[in-house]
């Protein structure tokens, strides 16, 4: 899947994703 | 809450007794935002009811280049609005088991 990690030098773990089509808002 | 172009919702189901819990972010409406919004994606990440503060969590979202200075405060509120919501809610909900 298109998922990437970061880990920022505090510790927190930010897990990247594709946004969900379906919740973007209408243009 | 005002919309901030910046989405954050839960990322798991509450069970009301976690003090750490997952969400996500994305961003709605870029234009919202005053830098130019790196297009990453959905940042997924945990969040301690307790003991994190939304304006940290925001700026380590910046030092981690998703997000450019200049955008700090709008993400920190959004995280923020979203953290108030949970917390309101758990305050509302009685235990079943007393």
């Amino acid at each position: 899947s298109a998922t990437a990690q970061v880990v920022h030098s505090a510790g927190r773990r930010f897990i990247v994703s594709p946004v969900p089509e379906a919740r973007l808002k209408e243009q | 809450a005002e919309d901030t172009g910046v989405r954050v919702e839960l990322n798991e189901e509450d069970d009301g007794k976690k003090s750490s819990i997952a969400l996500k972010l994305w961003v709605e409406d870029a234009k919202k935002l005053k830098g130019k919004y790196k297009d990453t994606g959905a940042i997924e990440f945990t969040f301690d009811l307790v003991n994190d503060i939304p304006e940290v969590v925001a700026q380590e979202m910046v030092e981690s280049g998703f997000f450019l200075d200049s955008d700090v405060k709008v993400v920190g509120k959004s995280i923020r609005d979203r953290v108030s919501l949970i917390k309101w809610r758990r305050e509302r909900t009685v235990s079943p088991t007393g």
